[in-house]
Formats: C-alpha cells, structure tokens, sequence
C-alpha cells in the first residue's frame, strides 16, 4: 500500500482540498482508497458530509486504543472504492493524552498495519502544523505531497517543512521520499502568481508537479454539497486538474 | 492600552493580513501602536521586511524570561507609530518549554504589563491553531476579531473558537470580548461568497463588522516588497477596506 502525506505547516493552501479530490481521482481509476482525516477541524470528513461532531467513532479512537482497528472507524464515501477515516476535534486531545507514550510516533503506522492488504493506496490529510499528529502522518508515509499556494508567505515556511522531513526519514521512517511539491491557487494572469511559480521551479527543480492548480470556484463549492469535485461537477477546471494529478502520481518517481 | 488578538484556527482565512493592515491603518491614525508575531511561521515579521531567522531576539525571548522586556526585542517598520515584536520558529519550542510552568496562560499579559504606557493599542497575529500560544492571546486581550474566509469549511470551526473564547472568559480573562466577525476574500460575484456571508450574518448579527476586505491582489503582493499594503499601495481597495476597519473599530462597541 502506497501511504501518502498531504502536509504544509501554511494554513489555507489546500491541503484539504488535495487530499479528498486526489483520493476521489485515485478511487476511480480503479484503486481502492483510504482518505484519513488527521486534522481535528474535520474539513475532510465534512468534505463528504459527515457532521464530525455526530460521529460515534474516529481515527482518534483507533489512534488511542490498538484495539480498534481502522476497519471499525471506516465510514463509506459517493465514491466506489475510496472510504473515509473521519476526525473531530476529540484528535486535538491526543498531543496531551498520549505525552508520555513511548514511541508516540509511531501510533498512525501501528494503526495502518491492521490495514494493508485492502487497500493499494492512502492519503492522509494534515492540520496546519508540525505537531505529533503530523509527525506520525510522516512517520507513517512513503511519499509526502507539499501543496504550495503561489504567494509570498507561501516560500517561508518550506525550509523548516523539508528540515523536517529529513530529520523523519534519518531517524524514523528511512522509506519516506517527497512524492512531489504541487502548486495551487495558480492564477495565470497576476505577476505574483508567474513570479512564485518560477521561484518554486527554480528552488525544487523536477520536484514540481507539472499538473497545477488553478483558482477554480467549484472546488470551493463542493464541499456544501457534501461531495469532492470529481463528482460534484467532473467537467470543471479543478476537477480535471485533479485527475491529471492522479495520473502523473500514478507512474513517476521524483528525484530530488 | 487596547489589546486586539485576531484569531481564527482555519488556516489561511487573512489573519496575518488582517493584524499587519490594521496595525498599519490605526498607527496612520495617529495612535501608537505595537503589533505582536505570536505565529512561529513568522509571517508577520516578513511582512515588514525582517528575516525571522536572522534576528537576535524574539517575542519568544521575552516570553521564556521575564527579565527580558519587550521594549527589548521590538523593532521599528516603516510605519510611523509602529512597531514590530517579531518571531521565528524557535517560538514554537514555547509549548515543550513551558508545559510544567504555573499559569503559563498568563506570560504574554506578564509581558504586555511592562508596556503599558507607551501604547494605545497592541495587535496580536495568531497561529493556525488553539494551542498555548492562542490561548496567551486570548487571556492577554481586550478584544478578539475573527476573520473569516467566504467558503464553506470556515463555517465549522467556529463554533470551536467562540466555545474556547468563552472558557477563557469565564475562567481566565472576564474582560475578553469578542472585537468582531470580519469577512475576508469577499467576491461579490460568486454564489458561495454571497452565501456565507448570508449565514454569517444570520448566525452572528450585528458582531459582523460592515467592513468587508474583498480578494484583492495587492493585498497578496505587499509582502514581497516588505510593507503593509497601506503603504505598498495607498489607493488599493485592500488598502481603503482596512482604513475603513480601522474607523470602524475605532468608536464602536459591539454587543452579542
Ligand atoms: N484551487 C482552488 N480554487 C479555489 N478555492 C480553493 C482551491 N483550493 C482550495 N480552495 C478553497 O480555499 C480554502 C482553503 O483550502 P483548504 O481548506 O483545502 O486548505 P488547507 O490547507 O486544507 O487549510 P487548513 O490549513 O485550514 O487545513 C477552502 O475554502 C477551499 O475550499
Ligand atoms: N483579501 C485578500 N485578497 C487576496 N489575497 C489575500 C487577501 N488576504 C490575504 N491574502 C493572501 O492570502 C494568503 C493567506 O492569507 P494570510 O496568510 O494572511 O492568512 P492567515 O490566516 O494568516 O494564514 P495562516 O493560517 O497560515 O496563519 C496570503 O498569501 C495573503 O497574502
Ligand atoms: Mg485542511
Ligand atoms: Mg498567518
């Protein structure tokens, strides 16, 4: 099973966004898909309706105790073959409860072992921080995505997210590679746009996808209808960028 | 002296935009401002042109010991009656450091008591997230604004934050009132946007400031020139809308 990260301490630059629509592209091309919800705002969650107050049971459950598997905590999704591991805001809770557990790193890859042999691919969708919650999404994964708005904040905070990647792969998790650093909220017309998309080239090389994606409304629109765009509205702009994505994540390999 | 946190845990919904445009817009009123980085990611102080990795001393340093004031540590922008308490990341060690500190609610209102005299008012930038350093802010303020982005996953978790504002309300800070709800990235042409802003008003009546700050590119750009985009571009409806919420908070009180 491929596990991929879909993190960026930078609030705002579609994490959540990349997260559901990618899994939903992935789904249907014929993967069976597991989108973990690792944020406690349960943006992803509510992505496909799920009122994440109203949830019996959560990826904090599993999480907290190993004999909840993740089967238990599964929810279905309008998409065949992609299911949801829903959160809330109980996952805030788990930096303080789980402070002094040894190896607290490693609770999400613990999780995650009960689950391989259904599944060919899982993406997990980060909170806007570099806490434990995210620590363990690295920990887990073989690739992280970087999804990066083409704004000035944007550039900052990537030194400190690629120090930490490194600092994961040398002392946790050898296997994890960055899967790829996709733009987002590309506007072709605006300088500020054209200029930090050549800065990100310039800085990351091949590492950046070549899909990107632009400003779309439907993307922004989807989730009141409780659906990712790949169904909500399958001929748009944000929805065929997100499947070229799952096509070009589908067979390369990055080099650094 | 007022103290002003703008907070809101969604990522990316204009915080920092918001605390460095209306420390700006209120400093060219003629009050003597100071605007506080409370963001690890430093944004606040890029924003002004500082590098945050290059700077020899913090709000952070300020917080950790109380012999260092912060009178200390702040730095002057190119606003008149504006000055800057900056960040880096080491801001975000606060929370490990300090987990076994009594009354580590308390150390930002310990810091802004040795500054009292000479400012009106104190803008605090927020990090995506209620963790301890939110938490400083709140229990430190006599108002919170809220902004809040136009789109649909900015409507749940404000029932989180006004809940955490009113634990801090009753147990740590009485004075602590909600500033208002701002709207931000408003596009008069777009359903979703006109939606929201619909169910804001009906949800939070007349705590909605009238000032609405529409997407405007400017807004986006002035960071990479170092300034507030009160002084990038003056005749910017990004600039014009924050001078209007500036007038607006400057006389009125708002009620629940
Ligand atoms: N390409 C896009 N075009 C237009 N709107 C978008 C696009 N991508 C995301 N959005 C919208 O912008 C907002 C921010 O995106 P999203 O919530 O996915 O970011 P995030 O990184 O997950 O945020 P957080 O840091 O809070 O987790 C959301 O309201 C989303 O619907
Ligand atoms: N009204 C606006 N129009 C256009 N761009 C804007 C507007 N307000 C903010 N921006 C840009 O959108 C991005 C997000 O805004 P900002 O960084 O201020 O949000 P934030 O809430 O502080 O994010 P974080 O959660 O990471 O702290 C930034 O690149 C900023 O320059
Ligand atoms: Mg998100
Ligand atoms: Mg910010």
């Amino acid at each position: 099973m491929r596990i991929i990260s879909i993190a960026n301490q930078k609030g705002g630059c579609g994490k959540t966004t990349t997260a559901v629509n990618l899994a939903a592209a992935l789904a249907q091309t014929g993967q069976k898909v597991v989108l973990i919800d690792l944020d406690p705002q349960g943006h992803a969650t509510l992505a496909f309706g799920y009122a994440p107050d109203h949830l019996e049971q959560t990826i904090y459950d599993s999480l907290r105790n190993p004999r909840i598997c993740l089967y238990d905590v599964i929810q279905s999704t309008n998409v065949k073959g992609l299911v949801l591991a829903p959160s809330n805001i109980l996952l805030s809770g788990l930096e303080t409860d789980m402070a002094f557990v040894h190896e607290r790193e490693f609770l999400l890859l613990q999780c995650l072992r009960s689950l391989r042999r259904g599944y060919d691919t899982c993406v997990i969708d980060c909170s806007p921080s570099l806490n434990i919650l995210t620590l363990n999404a690295l920990v887990a994964s073989s690739d992280v995505i970087i999804p990066v708005q083409t704004h000035y904040y944007a550039l900052e905070g990537l030194r400190q997210l690629l120090e930490t990647i490194d600092v994961v792969n040398e002392r946790f998790n050898p296997q994890l590679r960055i899967g790829g650093v996709l733009l987002t909220f590309v506007e072709d017309r605006t300088h500020l746009s054209r200029d930090v998309q050549r800065q990100m080239k310039d800085f990351f090389g091949n590492l950046v996808f070549q899909t990107v994606i632009h400003r779309n409304i439907r993307l922004a629109e989807a989730p009141s209808a409780g659906q990712s765009c790949i169904t909500y509205d399958p001929g748009s702009k944000g929805a065929i960028e997100y499947r070229q994505l799952a096509r070009e994540i589908g067979y390369e390999t990055r080099t650094r």
